[in-house]
């Protein structure tokens, strides 16, 4: 699975 | 993507540009502390080190080099323009922030998601942020009149983390794998700084009177 702990947040 | 999010982004995209125009047009920055415009500049630059790095959306990328650009600019012409930086408050604003650096950086040594340059800076960024507006709130309570725009800054920058919120409780009941306790309890932190500010900037809304924060 991919990396979910990217910070997709501003 | 959520409504909330976007609102809270779009409150603080309105919050610079509320900013960049009080500067650009009254070429003055009497009421606003160049100490959190520093911090701020430091805070996106520590949480967008992924921004070459990991591409989320057009969006985001566009938005990440807005921040940066802004605050950078911002600092730039309240440090060396001829004409705004004459109107800096600087003996109001001595707020020693080497202390909210120092503690950010500390925590986010100690508490972050993980152990990697970019998490340590990014969970610094979020430390950092909460606390940010300090230098700016003490400056504008020792200026005790406040000017319109400052007041409309601090206010729409205070409502953005607030849309965050929500949107944090959303993602946590729709997303089941959603967990971003360093951003919830840290933007809870940041939002309860304004708490006063807020009371006071209602107030003087409600009265129509003059923003009047007690020394």
């Amino acid at each position: 699975i991919e990396e979910c702990n990217v910070h997709d947040e501003l | 993507m959520n409504i909330f999010r976007l609102a809270g982004d779009m409150t603080h995209l309105i919050s610079v540009l509320v900013l960049l125009l009080k500067i650009y047009a009254t070429k003055s920055c009497s009421g606003i502390s160049l100490k959190t415009q520093e911090l701020y500049a430091i805070v996106f630059v520590t949480r967008y080190l992924d921004l070459f790095t990991d591409f989320i959306s057009l969006y985001n990328t566009v938005m990440k080099l807005v921040f940066i650009g802004s605050s950078l600019a911002i600092v730039w012409c309240m440090r060396y323009h001829r004409v705004v930086r004459r109107s800096y408050d600087r003996e109001l604003d001595t707020f020693r922030y080497w202390i909210l650096l120092g503690v950010s950086f500390i925590l986010a040594l100690v508490l972050h998601e993980k152990f990697t340059l970019q998490e340590v800076f990014w969970a610094f960024s979020i430390y950092l942020e909460a606390v940010a507006i300090l230098p700016q709130l003490v400056l504008l309570q020792r200026s005790g009149n406040v000017d319109n725009l400052a007041g409309q800054y601090v206010f729409f920058l205070g409502a953005y983390r607030a849309f965050y919120i929500l949107n944090w409780i959303y993602r946590y009941l729709t997303e089941q794998r959603f967990t971003r306790w360093i951003s919830c309890v840290s933007g809870l932190v940041q939002t309860a700084l304004y708490a006063d500010f807020f009371y006071y900037y209602f107030i003087s809304w409600k009265n129509n009177a003059k923003l009047q924060l007690p020394a």
